[in-house]
């Protein structure tokens, strides 16, 4: 179902970024975005969805989204895995 | 690290061969991904160093309580990640905590200048472990990755971590964190620790706190070392003298006004004692001296027992100087074991095991209003050349893998019991808000203070030995690992006092100096970690989750199991159902001649009790270094005599030894039913 917003973590293809998108994170957000309800459904957020970007260990991002919209995610173009946010805690 | 390095062999004059050789790891940067750090801290002045390394890419975030001129040719990057923190836990609270790579905790201090400080004198806590604290690599650099805030350190955050670090070409990366054990595709630091080993990264971590009960470990990736928490021969007794003439052994750093010499003071039992005369009060929160549990009216003058547990140990310490107690016995109970950690309490304290608490509490629970208990603590100081040592320290997380079983984890263990290092000096030693004393170092204890020291020494590794993959330094700090302590016995488990075994401390302890000339490695290659998942029955997804590559698992999978990966230990798990006499199986290994030239080494071996384990070919002749050659390990075991009960297991562990006669390489054998 819906459910809480909490964070994920996506790790993408960095080579499936369609030419539309300038960059990485334009990919990032839009397909949030688009897994929020359609390009515009998702909860506007300062800066916008994404929480940070990754590119040098691996490519991804983080954002907070709806578990339903981390399922839709998960089947989209380019997206390798969502996995849902941990907190660690100091040894 | 006023006596790891001396207790790792480190220390010598001249210096040893692996700091001369590595010049103190002077070329590496070693990312702390942690609380921060206070840059201002003698052990992490530039004096005598070089220009920073041309590679390093990083930067120096600035903010409140960090300029931006807080970095230098030691500390050469800074950055903060709270990003991850605030999504979830809404804006920080900025008079509790600082938007800045500043270190307000303290952990991430202690555990870098672990890694990497520089040396200091004089040294100690509180009078206790008075010496020249040094890092592992004390010439290396360090960066600092700020990623745990008071909420906790969040996976986006430690990923944005890692993330930095493989981009500012650090070389190294401590992770003193942990949490659950989920699979790996769904293991945020297992994926960002596969990156940066991709990049050439070595990634140490801590096994966690969780022992000594089976199957604790955490962060158990095979493409990351797992590092289990020893102590050294160093203690700081503190024992609590009874009325009744028994001592009962303890451990302090308690550095205050004394308690009055030759004074006995009364004892009381901060838990509920029905019919005893002195119980300062009723319930569980009195017996674990919560915050608030305990009547002043009952606990005032006196010393009071307090049961380990819930709150921090130090609190407990400041809930009895509160309510008007004089002092404290930290009493464990039965889960905890004998397991004791020396704290920076705030009043006259000592901690004792669960045999001695046991003790403890009954003869207060004997006493009347006409004959109290009573007692004193004696504070000893600092006593050193302690037998035996190492210890598994009893809170070391243990084995088996709960996520592949086939890699043993803990991989090895290191100094984290009593650790003095680094502290800030906004922080009081005792890491609880009200107390105000202030101290350059503070010792504390857990896998997080062992795994900097791996880190430290993976550091000089990979200064001496550039060419070498991380999974090669790894190997060579693994199979010249030892068990024995200084008794000549093999190492025990703190919470026993009995013999330890493979789950408590993996390949054994570390032994820098051996590896710096390990004679043969173990090397592992992206690809063959590819095979491992594949060989886990991962789906393709669930691979490039991890590793980014396309998974193509048939020639994998026709390749043989999970154990089949090229690891410096292995790791045979069967199950016992009554159905076969015996059971087999076998490991395939190539190591790798790192030992400069022509050598022929023979293998030993040490089979598991119950099982013959069989080394083919027994004899390895390799003509120049570099050399890869390759072997098949066979195990037979004979199954339990009676069939077990489900969800029993029974554990043997052996090694295979391949010698030349100049270097042993231990790889050891266990065989779980």
């Amino acid at each position: 179902g819906g459910g809480e917003e909490r964070t994920f973590i996506v790790r993408v293809d960095a080579d499936a970024k369609p030419s539309a998108f300038p960059t990485h994170a334009h990919w990032y957000e839009a397909a949030v975005m688009a897994a929020e309800g359609g390009g515009g459904g998702g909860e506007w957020r300062e800066g916008g969805p994404l929480i940070h970007t990754y590119s040098a260990a691996f490519h991804g991002f983080s954002a907070r989204m709806s578990p339903a919209a981390a399922a839709a995610l998960a089947e989209a173009p380019g997206v390798a895995a969502v996995v849902p946010e941990r907190v660690r805690q100091l040894a | 690290t006023t006596r790891s390095p001396r207790f790792l062999g480190l220390l010598s004059s001249p210096p040893s061969a692996l700091l001369a050789d590595s010049d103190f790891g002077s070329d590496l940067v070693i990312a702390i991904i942690d609380t921060g750090i206070s840059p201002t801290h003698r052990s992490f002045h530039d004096r005598g160093l070089g220009p920073v390394p041309s590679k390093w890419r990083g930067v120096c975030s600035s903010g409140p309580g960090f300029p931006p001129n807080s970095c230098n040719r030691k500390l050469v990057g800074a950055r903060f990640f709270s990003a991850g923190y605030e999504a979830t836990s809404g804006r920080m609270n900025e008079t509790a905590e600082v938007r800045s790579p500043l270190d307000t905790d303290g952990h991430g201090t202690h555990t870098a200048s672990i890694a990497a400080g520089r040396y200091v004198f004089p040294a100690s806590t509180l009078g206790y472990a008075r010496g020249v604290a040094a890092g592992m690599a004390p010439k290396a650099r360090l960066a600092a990755y700020k990623v745990c805030w008071v909420g906790g350190c969040f996976d986006s955050d430690i990923l944005a971590a890692f993330d930095a670090a493989v981009a500012d070409g650090v070389d190294v990366v401590s992770l003193s964190v942990g949490g659950v054990v989920v699979p790996y595709y769904l293991d945020a630091i297992a994926i960002g620790a596969f990156g940066a080993t991709e990049a050439g990264i070595v990634v140490s971590a801590s096994a966690g706190n969780g022992g000594p009960g089976g199957l604790t470990v955490t962060n158990v990736a095979p493409w990351m070392a797992t590092v289990g928490a020893g102590s050294m021969d160093r203690a700081f007794p503190a024992n609590v003298q009874l009325g009744n003439g028994q001592v009962l052994d303890g451990v302090s750093v308690y550095g205050g006004p004394a308690l009055q010499s030759g004074k006995m003071y009364e004892l009381v039992y901060a838990g509920a004692s029905s019919g005893a005369a002195s119980s300062a009060a009723d319930g569980y929160s009195a017996s674990m001296c919560l915050d608030g549990s305990l009547d002043p009216a009952a606990v005032r003058g006196k010393i009071v027992v307090c049961d380990r547990g819930v709150n921090s140990r130090a609190a407990k310490g400041d809930v009895v100087h509160r309510a008007g107690g004089i002092g404290m016995v930290l009493a464990n109970g039965v889960f905890d074991g004998e397991g004791l950690v020396a704290d920076c309490h705030v009043l006259p304290a000592t901690a004792v095991g669960a045999a001695a608490g046991d003790k403890l509490r009954k003869y207060i629970g004997s006493s009347t209003r006409q004959a109290p208990a009573t007692g004193t603590i004696l504070f000893e100081g600092t006593h050193l050349g302690v037998h035996p040592a190492p210890v598994v320290a009893a809170f070391s997380a243990r084995g088996p893998n709960p996520q592949s079983p086939e890699i043993l984890k803990p991989d090895l263990i290191a100094p984290g019991l009593n650790i003095l290092a680094a502290w800030p000096s906004g922080v009081g030693p005792a890491g609880i808000p009200s107390d105000g004393r202030r101290t350059e170092f503070n010792i504390l204890s857990g896998t997080s203070m062992a795994c900097p020291h791996i880190s430290g020494l993976a550091a000089l590794l990979k200064a001496a030995h550039p060419t070498w993959s991380p999974a090669a330094i790894k190997s060579a700090l693994m199979t010249t690992a030892y068990i024995k302590d200084n008794s000549n016995g093999t190492m025990v488990d703190e919470s026993t006092g009995v013999v330890a075994d493979v789950f408590d401390f993996g390949a054994g302890h570390v032994d820098p100096m051996r590896a710096m000339d390990p004679g043969l490695v173990y090397d592992i290659t992206p690809v063959d970690y590819v095979n491992f998942l594949c060989n886990l029955n991962y789906t393709e997804q669930n691979i490039r989750a991890i590793t980014r590559r396309p998974a193509d698992c048939r020639g994998a999978r026709r390749a043989g199991h999970a154990g089949n990966l090229n690891y410096p230990s292995m790791s045979a798990t069967f199950a016992a159902d009554g159905t076969r006499a015996t059971m087999k199986t076998h490991f395939i290994r190539t190591v790798t001649n790192v030992g400069g030239g022509r050598a022929v080494y023979r293998a030993t071996v040490r089979s598991p009790e119950g099982c013959a384990v069989t080394v083919q070919p027994r004899q390895l002749a390799f003509r120049r270094d570099g050399q890869k050659l390759s072997f098949t390990v066979r195990v037979e075991a004979a199954a339990p005599a009676k069939k077990m009960e489900p969800g029993s297991s029974q554990v043997r562990s052996g090694a295979v030894t391949w010698s030349d006669g100049r270097h042993a390489v231990n790889t050891p054998v266990v065989v779980t039913w």
